[in-house]
């Protein structure tokens, strides 16, 4: 497993933080604030008070030799661009950071980020299209080019199979890679199946196609 | 579209605000901070400065007539409990909130909220996963049942035909849905296909089994 180092104990950080440990990697976890180290010394490998914006306070923790960095100090964007900053100058290979907005992630992305999160954001964002239409109970993004939906089968679906509606030949860019029926889930479903009432599809496919999917 | 009421502007609150009025639906946003409020006006329908534990102010701001009201407030429980009570007792048919915690969450699924939502933990969760497994670029938990992952693909399988790698016959539920290729997707990918190097696969599987498939 990897060492990591979580700088910033505050909903997402100790959350990251006890996810980490407990997948079984090395976990360092540091706030200023005395009693959020506390609750956490038990589940890490080690838990320290420290102002992480202090370069020589974090050498002295024990940071440099960890493989990832995350800083997850979101709403302030003064402790997380410096504590950032004291990461690549430790020669942290990988560091993450989690950002406020779109500019407090451009400049983590400007000091050598590797990757900016939006936590907040990313989940408004899916929630806003799950609440709009009315079939869908979720959608996730994969990447601007392909989408993943799960759709209530409608009425007019109901005693038709896949191939029928979803005619692969066609190419259309969409698939059905899974049935929810009841509490079973049918991975990779032939052609032939036929779709019963209350089925949940899981429809993966170009993004563009989805949508149009989403709109019939 | 439908009619929103999303009450506390804070980052989750006002990306949701601002996600729901571009899919085209009637927006209603408030906080009780002005500023908050000022900043998003120009964006929804209405936006009004608002103590939104107070039932009376809420029915004076027009929340009653809403299909779905959404309480975005974390940190301060008490402000959230209350508000989502009074959507409550306005009658309105879908409540949602962001909860700061499992106990938060519990009090509001009590109180009758249809959905609670974990912004921070969800994304720290799917976060640990990604940055512990090395080939792995993205974990998606569609369902406790199904995950999605997206995999790099290694020197083992370049060369070989996805029938041969991942033999459907076998049932194994595991499906590959979409090979990733330089900037295109070819989705629904036929059992022929031969792996290139610098494919990313995107699998989708039955959560034991794509588990099974990383360890490997
Ligand atoms: N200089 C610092 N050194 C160490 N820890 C710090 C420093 N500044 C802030 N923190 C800690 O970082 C944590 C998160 O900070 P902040 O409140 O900015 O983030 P947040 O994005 O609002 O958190 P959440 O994950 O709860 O949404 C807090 O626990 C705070 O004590
Ligand atoms: N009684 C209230 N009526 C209206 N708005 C309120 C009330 N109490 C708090 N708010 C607003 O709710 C918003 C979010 O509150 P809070 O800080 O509790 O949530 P948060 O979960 O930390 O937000 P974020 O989405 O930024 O993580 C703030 O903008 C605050 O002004």
């Amino acid at each position: 497993r990897k060492h990591f180092a979580v700088l910033g104990l505050g909903r997402f950080g100790k959350c990251l933080a006890l996810s980490l440990a407990k997948l079984g990697n090395t976990v360092l976890a540091f706030d200023i604030d005395e009693k959020l180290v506390q609750d956490i010394s038990d589940y890490v490998s080690v838990a320290r008070v420290v102002d992480c914006t202090d370069i020589e306070a974090l050498r002295e923790a024990g940071v440099a030799n960890s493989d990832v960095a995350i800083v997850a100090m979101g709403t302030n964007i003064e402790a997380s661009v410096l504590a950032a900053m004291a990461l690549k100058d430790l020669g942290i290979p990988i560091v993450v950071a989690k950002a406020m907005n779109e500019t407090h992630g451009k400049i983590l992305e400007k000091i050598g980020v590797s990757r900016v999160v939006y936590p907040e954001k990313e989940m408004a964002e899916k929630l806003a299209r799950v609440l709009t239409s009315t079939n869908v109970m979720d959608i996730i993004d994969l990447s601007p080019d392909y989408t993943i939906l799960e759709e209530r089968a409608n009425a007019q679906m109901v005693g038709k199979t896949l191939a029928h509606l979803f005619e692969p030949d066609k190419r259309s860019g969409v698939i059905v890679v899974a049935i929810k029926r009841n509490d079973h889930i049918i991975v990779g479903p032939p052609g032939s199946e036929k779709i019963r009432e209350g089925d949940v599809l899981v429809i993966v496919g170009e993004t563009e196609e989805v949508k149009k999917l989403i709109q019939e």
